[in-house]
């Protein structure tokens, strides 16, 4: 089964 | 104060019909850049962001960085009103509450002026790297549009290959599966008709079809859409807003643990 991560995980918070 | 005219005014019409449906209140930060957004869908798997520049605009004033929070729904209900011709002029004083929106027809025998409400929206900007993508793929938007949807009908997700081949668009569901090969095609009458594949290396990533298919809503705002995909990465779906911008949508890919 695919795993659906957001988009946090990929670009940090400033 | 802040005072845009966007003779194009079809454009903002457009703008907001591709994300009305993925967010529902934004941010719009107007600086000396350009009024741009940057949002999250409600679950937080895919990421809009808008830039239409100054240049862009016949008449550009921002005396300082002001961030007006719309709901998008309401600002294209609003905007729905304005004429596909007419000019459209945003203005908002530094302090306002509201937002101005001016509707002028092209030969200047109509003008209406909407008012609408701002909100307060706690929003955190995500920083977005400068990425080497793998494979770029720069195609007709509507038939990218035609193939999400019609895939969409089959699958829940597509995986996104592209090869020497081409690019491949692959779903399964419970009635079968499905596979459209677009091959890299120069040879057309027209720049908008090619498909213009560059791969420095293979790539294949799966993503939901949902989302896929509400990008596609920004169809009408250009010929072509450019996909940018790369291992692990979200996939980039960008169209360009005539001379002055692009909105590119961002969407993580479903990874299998």
């Amino acid at each position: 089964e695919n795993v659906q991560y957001n988009i946090e995980k990929y670009f940090e918070r400033f | 104060m802040l005072e845009l005219r966007l003779v194009q005014g079809g454009l903002l019409k457009k703008v907001l019909d591709s994300l009305k449906d993925l967010v529902n209140d934004a941010n719009f930060d107007c600086s000396a850049t350009g009024f741009s957004l940057q949002a999250m869908d409600s679950s937080h798997v895919a990421l809009v962001a808008l830039l239409l520049r100054s240049e862009g605009f016949e008449h550009y004033r921002c005396d300082r960085n002001l961030s007006l929070g719309m709901n998008l729904s309401n600002m294209a209900k609003m905007l729905k009103c304005a004429g596909n011709d007419d000019i459209v002029t945003i203005k908002a004083d530094d302090a306002a509450d509201s937002v101005t929106f001016m509707f002028e027809s092209p030969n200047q025998d109509k003008i209406a002026d909407f008012d609408m409400k701002l909100m307060d929206i706690d929003s955190e900007h995500l920083g977005i790297p400068e990425a080497e993508f793998q494979a770029i793929v720069r195609m007709p938007s509507a038939e990218f549009a035609r193939i999400c949807k019609d895939l969409s009908t089959i699958g829940d997700t597509v995986v996104i290959s592209v090869t020497k081949e081409g690019v491949k668009f692959s779903t399964r569901g419970d009635i079968g599966t499905a596979n459209i090969v677009c091959r890299h095609n120069t040879s057309v009458d027209k720049p908008e008709e090619a498909t213009i594949i560059e791969m420095e290396e293979t790539v294949s990533l799966t993503f939901a079809l949902r989302y896929m298919n509400s990008f596609t809503k920004a169809t009408p705002l250009a010929n072509q859409v450019t996909i940018s995909l790369s291992s692990d990465l979200p996939v980039v779906v960008e169209y360009k807003v005539a001379e002055m911008g692009h909105i590119r949508f961002y969407l993580a890919p479903k990874i299998e643990e």
